[in-house]
Parts: structure tokens; C-alpha cells; sequence
């Protein structure tokens, strides 16, 4: 259910 | 993007380039600690996985790999390059980084996101970069006089996390699924340690004065 958002940092 | 998280992205790529700067024109790199560079190598090939699954966006893409690219150039130079490698003060890097190799892949089995190889490799590559910059702070510390480039180095990496906080804070009010603990608790740990430079860094600034950190 949990879907993490992207990892969009650096 | 908010403007806090461009800012900490410029600030960190400065540091990179200072470093470079500072290695290139001088053709020495004392004061700077491999221990540290060799962290933030490691920190970036298993942070940046991600590029060979996922793509951001061609900004993320390019950062990624001048972060990965430059990380390695700099531990080459340091370990290889005929002349550059001459400088190095190894005698004043003996930090165990190895030891917090060991303690931050120990938490990150213990504390992660998703059990996942992939996710795993994240935490431990958020941690190691929170404790990185240890060796580096110690080898200033035990040199006492940081020279010109190595000082703005420091300074710039520390200006690099304090912007990620503020772009944090702005994301938490922001956006409306922003919960990154891990990310976020270790930036502020990370953050923390560069609190004691930062003070010696401004007094030296406001006096005027050649940066120099009590023994």
C-alpha cells in the first residue's frame, strides 16, 4: 500500500 | 525544485570544483584527508545505483554522474597521481574510517525504508555521508592552520547541508507525502558537525584572519 515516493534528492 | 535545494546542490558542486581547483593549480592536495574523499566514493556509488533503473530527470542524471565521476578523479589523484600524491599528509589521516564503514552499513541492516538490497544500500549510503566528513575535520583540527582553498572546501560542504535542511523544511510544508526521517536525522547529524568550523571559519571571516582551528 505504502509506496514511497522517488528518491528525486542527490 | 525549490530554490533551497538548487542552492545546496550549487554549494556542494563549488566544494567539488574548489577541491579540484585547489588539487589542479597547486598540484598538492595536504590538508585534505583521502580517508574522507574515499567515504564520499563509496557514498556515491551506492546512493547512485539508481541510474542504471530509474530516471529523474537529465539534471539528476548529469549531477549523479559529476558527483560520481568527480569523487573517484579526486581519490585517483590522490593515491596515483605522480605528483599530487607527494602532498599527502597521510601521518595526519588516521582516522579509522573503516570503522564507520562497518557502523553505518551495521545501521542501516537495522534501520531502513524497505528491506530491499537496493533500499538497504540507501540508508547506508545516507549514514556514511552524515559521518564522511570526520576524517577531514580531524586532519584540520590536527594541523591547526587550514590553507585557503582546503578552508573554503569545508566551508562550502557545510553550506551544502545546511541548504538541504532548509529545502526540507520547505518540502515538509509543501508537499504533502514529504516524510524522509532517515534522510532528514542524519542531515541534521551531518549538519551538526560541521557547526564547530563554521564557528572558526566566521570569526576568522569577521577578523579578517588566516582561518586557524584551536589544537
Amino acid at each position: 500500500p505504502s509506496s514511497s515516493p522517488p528518491k528525486d534528492e542527490l | 525544485m525549490n530554490i533551497f535545494r538548487l542552492a545546496g546542490d550549487m554549494t556542494h558542486l563549488i566544494s567539488i570544483l574548489v577541491l579540484l581547483l585547489k588539487i589542479y593549480a597547486t598540484k598538492s592536495c595536504s590538508g585534505i584527508s583521502l580517508k574522507t574523499q574515499e567515504l564520499y566514493a563509496l557514498v556515491f556509488l551506492t546512493r547512485y545505483l539508481d541510474l542504471l533503473t530509474d530516471f529523474i530527470s537529465i539534471y539528476n542524471t548529469v549531477m549523479k554522474l559529476v558527483f560520481i565521476g568527480s569523487s573517484l578523479a579526486i581519490v585517483w589523484c590522490m593515491r596515483r597521481h605522480r605528483v599530487v600524491r607527494r602532498s599527502y599528509d597521510k601521518e595526519l589521516d588516521t582516522f579509522r574510517h573503516y570503522f564507520l564503514i562497518a557502523a553505518t552499513f551495521a545501521l542501516a541492516v537495522l534501520v531502513y525504508e524497505k528491506f530491499t538490497f537496493r533500499e538497504i544500500l540507501w540508508a547506508f549510503s545516507i549514514y556514511l555521508e552524515a559521518v564522511a566528513i570526520l576524517p577531514q575535520l580531524v586532519m584540520l583540527q590536527r594541523s591547526g592552520n587550514v590553507d585557503n582553498l582546503t578552508g573554503k572546501y569545508v566551508f562550502f560542504l557545510g553550506a551544502y547541508r545546511a541548504f538541504y535542511i532548509l529545502n526540507w523544511i520547505y518540502r515538509y510544508f509543501t508537499e504533502a507525502r514529504f516524510t524522509r526521517w532517515i534522510a532528514c536525522v542524519s542531515g541534521l547529524v551531518q549538519t551538526a558537525l560541521y557547526a564547530d568550523f563554521f564557528y572558526y571559519y566566521f570569526i576568522s571571516w569577521k577578523n579578517n584572519a588566516k582561518l586557524k582551528l584551536p589544537a
